[in-house]
């Protein structure tokens, strides 16, 4: 049975950075 | 063509969380996001809010979220699949169809709309 990680679940949203 | 159809997203699949715990999808909760952003070091939940939902112009098909993510507020776009489920803090699992993930996934969905806060990860900023 596989078994998938948790972070791969949700979405990776970088903010991005402007300083 | 058939969708790609990420199985991670099917009713009954097994998710590891970062604690070592295995749960099925359907049975996740907000905490297990957060607990799992704490214990994984490196990661954060970022709370990201719908601010538009519209049909892609340019990409018949999918869907295109606006969301503001995080303190700052950033403005971020993705374009997905309608079936495409996220996890809704307090709520659990939303799609813009929910007919639609019920039918590719048999995971039960809420409808997704504009000033839901979903969970999503980012890179945790170096104190």
């Amino acid at each position: 049975v596989p078994v998938f990680p948790w972070h791969s679940l949700v979405p990776f949203l970088a903010p991005t950075q402007s300083d | 063509p058939a969708p790609s159809n990420p199985s991670h997203f099917m009713k009954g699949a097994i998710i590891q969380l970062a604690t070592g715990e295995l749960k099925r999808v359907e049975d996740l909760q907000t905490q297990d996001f957060v607990r799992s952003a704490e214990v994984s070091g490196g990661l954060k939940i970022d709370s990201s809010m719908v601010v538009d939902i519209r049909t892609s112009q340019q990409r018949p098909g999918l869907v295109v979220l606006h969301f503001t993510v995080g303190e700052q507020q950033s403005k971020v776009t993705i374009d997905v699949p309608p079936e495409h489920p996220f996890f809704v803090f307090g709520q659990g699992w939303s799609s813009c169809s929910p007919e639609r993930t019920a039918q590719l996934y048999g995971l039960a969905c809420h409808h997704l709309q504009v000033g839901d806060v979903c969970v999503s990860i980012t890179l945790q900023q170096p104190p």
